[in-house]
């Protein structure tokens, strides 16, 4: 204690991150915690999928543009996949 | 654009829709007009039409919900998720569903109704969601749409056309052959080149068409955006660079000339019999082509423009009056060069030649306004 702020919202931005690929971009839900694998190399895959299709720059992380477009209010039909 | 895996479409061009419960945010004729303007948008573009049914199945359910609303997919309250919907089928598919914790409104001061309407309801129809962020099927809400200058991007209709072709030429005997909209490719006229000149041009059932080449524009009163598409993917029999054209409304005829042969086409059915040549019509021998045609639908009578001199043929007697040829610039001053097209359309006839347009008043018998070709093509 004090909570480390920085590290609770970068935990909160992970999780807004792996539910935006698993809704949208058919990432299959994985119990391992995402955090640990965010630089594997299928989330890494999606990131850029997903940043491709929405026009971001592709990098492959979360960076602020894909957290803003990831907080922007959307339809809930997904982006790719069944 | 996109379409859902394995491509779900309605096998019928006339579908109903009901609302079946209605948000409090705004007033009941309000969510009315929003829903109505939404299939409007589709419809203009597709030979779709929409009925509204207000109890039992109708093919597109359309429903207001918050969390959890039985489809196993919750909406998750304020924000985020604003609506989802499900491709053409029976059932729950070809249904809508928006979020009632949303704050709907008729201006964007919240999340406007009309717009995720309109998105949702290509879902509906078959649509995925597009990559083109200025389309409607793009899937992040854009609070700064212009709602006043709204209408649907190329790649919206590109996909629906892909899944319905074009509307039909409004003919009362079904839609015109499914047919791309064929977006500009190199070595195509482009669409607001100032220097744009057409071959021919012609009215058909209450559309203009404006020839040019092997193409032609396809110019709805109604959709801002004209249709580009392949004279051979509706005529194939037809030539390319065709020289006149005009449609003589009361028999539903668009005839097409090029060189010393002519045309009949009814929608999208070449008729019989043709080409014929043009010399049955009455022309001299000298005669080898003709540069432009117009039909005058309150007289009854067509205007056939050969180089400075023009004749004027009598449809109810089917045959070129006596005393002519005479010079255009005696009878149609200002109009002084060789005219490429023409059409009459509100009472005015459109002269084109060139990169230039004149409007004539036939009643005044004076050009009235100067424009460029593409001034009808939303340039």
């Amino acid at each position: 204690y004090p909570v480390d702020r920085a590290a609770e919202d970068k935990d909160s931005n992970m999780d807004l991150l792996q539910q935006y690929l698993e809704n949208y971009y058919d990432l299959a839900k994985d119990v391992t915690q995402f955090v640990r694998r965010r630089h594997s190399g299928p989330v890494v895959k999606k990131v850029r999928e997903m940043q491709k299709f929405l026009g971001l720059e592709v990098t492959g992380k979360l960076d602020p543009d894909t957290l803003a477009m990831i907080r922007k209010p959307r339809c809930g039909v997904p982006d790719v996949g069944q | 654009f996109t379409t859902f895996p394995g491509l779900p479409k309605w096998r019928k061009t006339h579908l109903t829709y009901r609302i079946v419960n209605y948000t409090l945010d705004l007033p009941r004729e309000a969510v009315d007009s929003a829903f109505e303007k939404a299939l409007k948008a589709w419809e203009e573009v597709t030979p779709l039409t929409f009925s509204k049914i207000s109890e039992g199945e109708a093919d597109i359910m359309i429903f207001f919900a918050v969390r959890d609303h039985g489809d196993f997919i919750p909406f998750d309250g304020p924000g985020n998720v604003l609506g989802h919907a499900y491709a053409p089928g029976p059932g729950i598919n070809g249904d809508a569903h928006f979020d009632d914790d949303e704050q709907w409104t008729k201006d964007t001061s919240g999340t406007n109704l009309f717009l995720v309407a309109a998105h949702e309801l290509g879902h509906s129809l078959g649509l995925y969601h597009s990559a083109d962020p200025t389309a409607l099927m793009y899937p992040v809400y854009n609070p700064r749409t212009d709602l006043t200058r709204f209408h649907l991007a190329q790649d919206d209709v590109n996909g629906i056309q892909s899944l319905y072709g074009p509307p039909p030429m409004s003919s009362p005997d079904g839609p015109a052959a499914p047919t791309e909209s064929v977006p500009p490719e190199p070595g195509t006229p482009a669409t607001c080149d100032p220097a744009l000149s057409f071959d021919a041009i012609s009215s058909l059932r209450g559309e203009i068409l404006f020839f040019k080449d092997r193409h032609f524009w396809r110019k709805s009163l109604r959709t801002p955006e004209p249709g580009f598409y392949l004279i051979s993917s509706f005529w194939p029999s037809l030539p390319s660079g065709l020289d006149a054209a005009y449609e003589e409304t009361s028999k539903d005829i668009v005839f097409t000339f090029k060189g010393n042969q002519f045309w009949a086409i009814r929608g999208t059915e070449v008729q019989a019999g043709y080409p014929k040549g043009i010399h049955t019509l009455g022309f001299p021998p000298s005669v080898r082509k003709i540069d432009a045609a117009l039909f005058d639908k309150e007289k009854e009578k067509t205007y056939f423009f050969v180089e400075d001199k023009y004749w004027r043929f009598d449809e109810k007697i089917q045959s070129m009056e006596p005393d002519f040829p005479k010079k255009i610039a005696d009878d149609f001053p200002g109009v002084d060069s060789k005219v490429d097209a023409a059409f009459e359309a509100f009472g005015f006839y459109y002269f084109f030649s060139g990169s230039s347009q004149l409007e004539f008043d036939p009643n005044a018998k004076k050009v009235t306004h100067v424009l460029k070709t593409n001034s009808w093509l939303n340039c």
